[in-house]
Parts: C-alpha cells; sequence; structure tokens
C-alpha cells in the first residue's frame, strides 16, 4: 500500500471524530480505497468510513490488506502531522507496521513514523441498502447545536418527521425542550439550508450520548445527511471530496 | 420508558 494525501488535516479529523466510539480497527485497504468499520463496545453504535482511491494521489495497493491499528496510538502518531503537510501511508505485504511520513509543504522537513499492528477479529455486519422514508440535510453546526443543548436535558432525543419539518423533542428531570427545523433554501449560502425529503412520516428516540459523539465528525463537513425508518437505525453522514465519507448507524430506543 | 436495542438486531453478522 501506498496512499499519499494531500492534506494530513483530513486523516487526523476523521481519526478525532471516531476515536472516542471505537478503539481497535482494521483499516481495509484495496484498489478501490480505505475502509473501515467498527461497533461501539455497547454494539449500539457504528463507524463506517471510506476514504476512496480518488482522495489519495497517487494511491497504489496491489494485494488486500487489513490494517489492525490502536487509534489512540494512531492519534499520538497524527499530533505530530500539521494540517497542511503531506502525509504518505505506506505498509507491505503481510506486514508487522504502518509506516507513516508528513512532508511539510514549504519546508524540507520530513517525519517519518512507523507504528505497529495487531491483529484484530472484528465483526463485519452487513448493512442492508436502505429506503429511508426521511432524508434531513442540515448545517452540520446546526445538528451539533440541537444535540448539544438538548444533552444537557435529557438521554433521549425523539426526532419526529413530517411534511411540516423535522422535529426533535426531548423530556428531562428539569423540564423539557424541543427544536423545530422546516424546509428551507438559504439563497444567499446554500450550506446553510435545510432539506427535506419525505416519503412517509417517521418518529424515532435516540440515545443522545451517541449523537454527540458522532457530532465530532462536524469539522469535516459542512452538511450532515440525517436518514431515518420507522424502527431501522439512523444513518448519520458526514460526506468528504471525492465521494469519501464517514458514516454512523445509531440503533433506535424503543417503547417497552 | 424505553430500551435502547443492540445493532445486531438489524445488521446481520458477515
Amino acid at each position: 500500500l501506498e496512499a499519499r494525501l494531500e492534506q494530513a488535516a483530513m486523516l487526523k479529523r476523521v481519526v478525532d471524530a471516531i476515536k472516542d466510539l471505537v478503539q481497535d480497527c482494521n483499516f481495509d485497504c484495496n484498489d478501490s480505497g480505505i475502509a473501515l468499520q467498527a461497533m461501539d463496545n455497547s454494539h449500539v453504535a457504528l463507524v463506517s468510513m471510506m476514504l476512496k482511491s480518488e482522495s489519495f494521489s497517487p494511491f497504489r495497493c496491489d494485494r488486500n490488506i487489513a490494517l489492525g491499528i490502536n487509534l489512540t496510538s494512531l492519534t499520538k502518531v497524527l499530533r505530530a502531522a500539521q494540517g497542511d503537510d503531506i502525509l504518505t501511508l505506506k505498509a507491505e505485504d503481510a506486514p508487522d507496521v504502518v509506516n507513516l511520513t508528513f512532508e511539510s509543504p514549504e519546508s524540507d522537513r520530513l517525519s517519518e513514523y512507523d507504528i505497529k499492528l495487531m491483529d484484530i477479529d472484528q465483526e463485519h455486519l452487513g448493512i442492508p441498502d436502505t429506503e429511508y422514508a426521511a432524508t434531513i440535510t442540515l448545517p452540520s453546526s446546526e445538528f451539533s447545536r440541537i444535540t448539544r443543548d438538548l444533552s444537557a436535558l435529557s438521554e433521549s432525543v425523539a426526532i419526529e418527521c413530517t411534511k411540516e419539518g423535522v422535529k426533535f423533542t426531548c423530556t428531562g428531570d428539569i423540564g423539557n425542550g424541543s427544536v423545530s427545523l422546516r424546509q428551507h433554501t438559504n439563497v444567499e449560502n446554500d450550506a446553510k439550508s435545510v432539506d427535506i425529503s419525505l416519503t412517509e412520516p417517521v418518529a424515532l428516540t435516540f440515545s443522545l450520548k451517541y449523537l454527540v459523539n458522532f457530532c465530532k465528525a462536524a469539522g469535516l463537513s459542512d452538511r450532515v445527511r440525517l436518514c431515518l425508518s420507522n424502527e431501522v437505525p439512523l444513518l448519520v453522514e458526514y460526506g468528504l471530496s471525492n465521494n469519501s465519507y464517514l458514516r454512523f448507524y445509531l440503533a433506535p430506543k424503543i417503547g417497552d | 420508558t424505553s430500551h435502547q436495542v443492540k445493532l445486531l438486531a438489524f445488521f446481520n453478522d458477515k
């Protein structure tokens, strides 16, 4: 494997966004890119990352390999990279280590690190293709604000989507709160728009602690997409350039 | 009250 990223910031942000949710992960490398799928310890949330080969230049992967990496270790090494450094990942066939180099674009500084790999026996889940009943695309900062504000009151949030819009509601010991958003097109800045596409109304309840965790990815993208259908896990997607993405799935809470 | 469902109730083990 040899994969060169123009900006180390991308990988730094991705790892930062998922390291509190999952710890030891296989980075599955093949000629289409680098993928990661991992569940959190409680088996309630799942991270699915895809960095397409087009996000790297150049990208070469002659044989499929799984790089088992501890994200705490990776974080320590990535801290040594500046955001605008050029980052290159390298691994041999049947590797013991993954090699990372960081090149400063404006000086002759080159740093190089090896991280020991681990054997990770990871459960791989088949995620069915789902036609979601409701898809909401909104500014990622808005979604972060909603989850943060409501998590101060309650452990859970009910998300209801109807043709009127989407409503986030919570009930806690001190009282209750809600935030409603309507479909809205911002003509000056499309990134601030709220798009709602609905085939049937949905109402689901989720644990806020996971949603707050997902929002650590907000720095990766101006927009976030929420996909919901009744009684299936929520999909929260942060799109990256070149069709790469960081997705989170969260199992709902269901009434007794 | 509601209880938290696990993902394995929805996604298959590959």
